[in-house]
């Protein structure tokens, strides 16, 4: 439950990366990603799906990662995006 | 609702579907593309109108795997489609999907064309994700939305398109009002192309050019595939394991968690070795300083944390081998000594002495139940030996020098986590070629 194996981290960094969490890792340098930063990427992923945020990838996070979805990150680079507008 | 920053400076879209899926009929599929085209327009000053041209603003492709942009489909479930935001470009305007999904509609079962397409649309038009409870811009599919003909957008998702392109103008609502029934006329399709009053001034290109999102939006480097890589060497280094493929190299954390799925480029990271370098045979933690040993050829470097230290390279016949490289090194954590392997021979070092030990090399069917010419060799944190070789590990517990019986294990599984347990051995045939012999065009 709430003891994911490397092999989850691993594919939760991947995904948490593809859409728009995390950055994306830098191709010259085995850059690390901070436990504090994986923390933070699992909340705003929590609280972007409706799910509790625990920062833990717990059961249900990993099987929100599972569901089928669009192939485009949640989370697009500030500079990317020029008018966000929340209600 | 969240906007892309990009619009389209036209209010009147063409739209072509390029290609089918199997699951459905072509009548089918267009009306389902068409309806929730509608969708969009019915609550904004949009208007819609398929087309046969190639140059359609809005084409609709159904694609399988990787197909050339950054974003490869996954097979059923996983990834469904994308689009690509309103702008200037090959790509602006395309819409995927994954030619693999059960593509059904109105139906508990399979995945819901119609819904995907209205989620797909709102990307083509502006709109990025929404983490709104009841938002069709939610990433993650959501169901059926039931019939298409009575399907009404979300009050977050009118706001959203209302907000880039305003809302219908009741100058527009009588003209969009006999669209809407020419498009719901179309459910029964005569394949009679919409004749729209904007068709006669063609629209103007937008100016503004925005890259595609995603894993495109970074300069990639053509890298070595983690799942299908024979390992130059393998090294523990610090308490993690580096894997190493000709200029890149894996990191497989203490957790045996993998830093990230991409490699790391070696030679910005280990300064120092030469940039013409095509590989590294072996790499190793030196037992009695903790300075990091590379080998490639006949020669070596020393490395003091990832810089090199001066004077090298430095030739092996420093450490008494002659011969013409090493495959593999290692300092097995049991007696602190440095051991080299070479084809069916393995030498032992006394890094304290800095001599070899008398009685080498030695045959390294010693060490039970190993195969020769293994690729390299590792001393890990948790007190076991593991060998390499080509796809496989063998796994050497504690100080035993006989393999676990159920070696050998496979390396792209369990320390690259793949999905595919044997990656095909490597081939001659030269770039370009798949394992098949078929010449890639693409």
């Amino acid at each position: 439950g709430g003891n994911p194996n490397g092999r989850d981290i691993s594919a939760g960094m991947d995904w948490l990366t593809r859409y728009g969490y995390l950055p994306p890792p830098d191709p010259y340098s085995a850059q690390q990603q901070t436990l504090d930063g994986l923390r933070e990427a699992v909340k705003t992923m929590q609280k972007f799906a409706g799910l509790k945020e625990t920062g833990i990838l717990d059961k249900e996070t990993i099987a929100m990662m599972h569901k089928p979805r669009c192939s485009l990150p949640d989370i697009i680079p500030s500079g990317y995006q020029r008018h966000r507008r929340k209600r | 609702y969240a906007v892309s920053g990009s619009v389209w400076q036209k209010r009147d879209l063409s739209w072509r579907v390029e290609s089918f899926p199997i699951s459905l009929s072509q009548e089918i599929t267009k009306q389902l593309i068409e309806s929730a085209l509608l969708a969009w327009s019915r609550e904004s000053n949009l208007r819609f109108y398929r087309t046969t041209a190639e140059d359609a603003d809005l084409r609709v492709s159904f694609l399988g795997g990787p197909h050339g942009d950054g974003y490869p489909f996954d097979g059923p479930g996983g990834t469904l489609g994308h689009a690509f935001f309103p702008g200037i470009g090959a790509s602006a305007g395309a819409t995927h999907m994954d030619a693999d999904e059960s593509w059904t509609y109105n139906e508990a079962t399979g995945t819901d064309l119609f819904a995907v397409a209205v989620h797909e649309f709102g990307h083509s038009l502006g709109l990025t994700h929404s983490s709104a409870e009841n938002s069709i811009m939610k990433p993650y599919y959501q169901g059926t939305v039931g019939k298409h003909q009575n399907y009404r957008l979300p009050p977050d998702d009118v706001e959203g398109i209302q907000a880039l392109y305003g809302k219908l103008s009741p100058s527009l609502d009588a003209t969009h009002d006999s669209i809407t029934t020419a498009h719901l006329t179309l459910f029964s399709y005569t394949g009679r192309k919409i004749v729209h009053p904007a068709e006669k001034a063609p629209p103007a290109p937008t100016q503004r050019f925005v890259p595609p999102r995603g894993p495109t939006y970074r300069p990639g480097l053509p890298h070595p595939d983690r799942c299908s890589a024979h390992f130059d060497a393998v090294s523990s280094i610090r308490g993690e394991v580096f894997f190493f493929k000709n200029r890149y190299f894996w990191r497989v954390q203490a957790t045996k968690q993998l830093v990230s799925l991409n490699p790391a480029h070696l030679g910005h990271f280990w300064r120092g070795l030469p940039p013409d370098l095509p590989r590294v045979d072996t790499v190793y933690e030196r037992g009695n300083d903790s300075k990091i040993v590379f080998i490639a050829g006949t020669n070596y470097w020393v490395f003091k944390d990832t810089v090199v230290e001066p004077g090298y390279p430095r030739s092996l016949t420093d450490f008494g081998l002659d011969t013409d490289g090493v495959d593999g090194a290692f300092v097995w954590k049991h007696n602190k000594k440095t051991y080299f392997f070479q084809h069916n021979r393995y030498w032992r070092f006394d890094e304290q002495h800095g001599r070899m030990d008398p009685g080498y090399p030695r045959d390294s069917n010693l060490w039970l139940g190993l195969p020769p010419d293994v690729d390299d060799v590792i001393s890990w944190t948790d007190g076991h030996t593991y060998f390499f070789k080509g796809a496989q590990y063998w796994m050497f517990r504690d100080g035993n020098v006989e393999a676990e019986p159920d070696s050998p294990h496979s390396i792209t599984l369990n320390w690259m986590y793949c999905a595919v347990a044997n990656p095909p051995e490597p081939t001659q045939l030269p770039e370009g070629r798949d394992q098949r012999g078929c010449t890639c065009h693409c």
